[in-house]
């Protein structure tokens, strides 16, 4: 089983 | 103000379809040097990010930035009153709350206009990091979309493999499973048709199949698209738009519970 996640996981707000 | 002519108007109409189902209301950023977007799904695994230089337009005039939130279905649907040939022009007043899109045919004689009014849209930006990725994989834009969609026979998402040889999407699911594998090219008549593949290190990564669907109706935009991945960091899937910029997609990738 796979999750997919979220891309503020890897990119920072600005 | 600002007024923003783009001769080929059709750029704009294909660039609409290929993002509208994706993100339903996006802000327009208008600086001099020229228009972009950046916008999440609302689930927050993907990221459309559209750049037009100011260039690409003709004229193009942004006296101070101003931002554009539309509603993109509504964008749409004014855009499917234009001809492909039409010349498309953005215009929005200084002090308006509204956005206005004229279409005109290349002989001058037919002139339509369209007010929209603009929406205020909550929007998150993110900031997205240089990144020397692991393999970036260029391919037939038609390819891409024919793949996705073979793939999702299978099942829900696809496993991306990036080696020397070349690059093997596969996807298995309970009727059973597949995969294609590209080589690649050594000798073709036009660039547009090659696979390449310009690898640092050897990468295999999963991503879910409903967003790269949804990314490859961008195909129409561009001849090639360009796949970058490195391990454990969001896809990149861009395709360049003419001379003048370019729409990129990024998918967070699955990650094995």
């Amino acid at each position: 089983c796979s999750r997919q996640t979220v891309l503020k996981k890897y990119f920072g707000s600005k | 103000m600002f007024e923003a002519r783009l001769p080929q108007g059709q750029i704009l109409k294909k660039l609409i379809e290929a993002v509208r189902e994706l993100v339903t209301d996006a802000n327009f950023e208008c600086k001099p040097s020229g228009l972009s977007l950046q916008a999440m799904d609302s689930s927050h695994v993907s990221l459309v990010s559209l750049l037009m230089r100011a260039d690409g337009f003709d004229p193009y005039q942004c006296d101070r930035n101003r931002t554009l939130g539309i509603n993109l279905r509504t964008l749409a649907s004014v855009l499917k009153c234009s001809s492909n040939d039409d010349i498309i022009t953005i215009r929005a007043e200084d002090d308006g709350d509204s956005a206005i899109l004229i279409f005109e045919s290349p002989s001058s004689d037919r002139l339509s206009e369209f007010d929209l009014k603009l929406v205020d849209i909550d929007n998150e930006q993110l900031v997205i990091p240089d990144t020397q990725y692991d393999a970036v994989v260029r391919m037939p834009s038609a390819e891409f979309q024919r793949i996705v969609r073979d793939m999702q026979i299978l099942g829900d998402s696809v496993t991306i493999a990036c080696s020397k040889d070349g690059v093997k999407f596969s996807a298995n699911g309970e009727i059973g499973s597949g995969s294609v594998r590209l080589k690649q090219s050594s000798a073709v008549d036009s660039e547009d048709d090659a696979v390449t593949v310009d690898l640092q290190q050897a990468v295999s990564l999963t991503f879910a199949l409903r967003y790269l669907s949804l990314f490859s109706k961008a195909a129409p935009l561009s001849p090639t698209v360009t796949l970058s991945f490195s391990k454990d960091v969001p896809l990149l899937v861009e395709f360049r738009i003419a001379d003048m910029g370019h729409l990129r997609f990024y998918l967070a990738p699955k990650i094995d519970e």
